[in-house]
């Protein structure tokens, strides 16, 4: 594995986008994910439509009971995943933007773009995880969100933080270390790219240390693959 | 700024203590009306502004403490800092999962991860 790893250098990684006021981040660290992946398959960058996540996507978790995705009021990647497998993939985001708002289903099958062939889930082991970045493309993964609120750079790396995970984000790259003065050492740590803007945190983006499972960032990781499809 | 030399002597005399007054960094009044200008945040009521700040001076204590507990990132003013963290996670947050993997869920197989 490399030291440094980071597929926004390599050009599978899209702007980051804007939630605004809807509890959606679940289907931006979906589509982030399937952009990478597209991009890995396709060689082209697209920018996919979170909003037909948010209008279409209603299937639920069959081991939890209400665990079903919900546009503004949350939802799961593995989900929204079986969703677009089922569905038969994602619409451009300009065909179907974004509102932030929940709204009637306007999906056309005709205007696909990307579709999903495969996704699992990643082994709680973090080189496992980098590993599987590196050879697949960006991760979806859930994690607490408590610092990001008062968030502004740096690498995170708190003496506690819950592993409760209440925020879906999307898995872009890792440093080997970056120094952390107070602690006399460098720490290594993932780069995370958020869905609040870029006016939020490092132009849009999360530090977080590579260590036990920091606010429980190892404990679900997914990765899908895009399916090419053959005209 | 002020120099303290009270307790200067002959040998510490070049040793100069920099006081920066911070009556103004650290009043939230000032911070709040920063954070107003730069997010572009407007209230409808007087009410709702007094309340708004209460909630930005809580959250300032909280950055104060996230920094305490964090402190290899820089936590502060951020354009969520007028929002409660109840508000924060109804707003902003929309994981619904309690710590499980579905347990039909495709494991990906485990990659070499030497050299």
């Amino acid at each position: 594995l490399p030291e440094d790893f980071d597929w926004r250098d390599k050009g599978a990684v899209t702007g980051v986008k804007d939630q605004g006021s809807c509890g959606s981040c679940w289907s931006f660290s979906a589509t982030g994910a399937l952009e990478g992946a597209h991009f890995l398959a396709t060689g082209n960058l697209e920018s996919l439509s979170e909003q037909q996540l948010v209008d279409c996507d209603n299937v639920c978790d069959p081991e939890e009971q209400g665990a079903c995705d919900a546009g503004c009021n949350g939802g799961l990647m593995n989900n929204a995943f079986q969703y677009i497998l089922q569905s038969g993939g994602v619409q451009r985001e300009k065909d179907y933007p974004y509102t932030g708002r929940d709204g009637k289903c306007h999906f056309d099958k005709s205007k696909i773009v990307a579709s999903v062939s495969n996704f699992s889930v990643v082994s709680l082991d973090e080189d496992q995880i980098a590993a599987n970045l590196v050879h697949n493309g960006p991760l979806a993964v859930a994690i607490n969100a408590v610092y990001m609120q008062t968030y502004i750079g740096g690498v995170s790396c708190p003496y506690i933080c819950g592993k409760h995970q209440d925020h879906g984000v999307l898995l872009v790259g890792y440093g080997a270390g970056e120094y952390a003065p107070i602690r006399l050492k460098k720490k290594p740590f993932w780069i995370i790219k958020n869905s609040w803007g870029e006016n939020w945190g490092e132009n849009g983006y999360y530090k977080i240390c590579r260590v036990r499972n920091i606010c429980g960032v190892d404990s679900m990781v997914s990765t899908v693959a895009a399916a090419i499809s053959t005209p | 700024t002020t120099v303290i030399s009270d307790q200067a002597t002959d040998s510490d005399d070049l040793l100069i203590r920099q006081v920066v007054d911070d009556d103004h960094s650290l009043n939230a009044e000032h911070h709040f009306t920063k954070f107003k200008t730069t997010f572009g945040k407007t209230y409808a009521t007087e009410e709702e502004h007094n309340y708004r700040f209460a909630v930005f001076k809580s959250n300032l204590r909280r950055a104060k403490k996230h920094a305490k507990l964090d402190p290899s990132a820089v936590h502060g003013v951020t354009k969520f800092s007028d929002l409660t963290p109840r508000e924060f996670r109804r707003q902003f947050l929309g994981l619904k999962r309690r710590l499980r993997l579905p347990a039909d869920a495709h494991k990906a197989p485990i990659l070499p991860t030497n050299n």
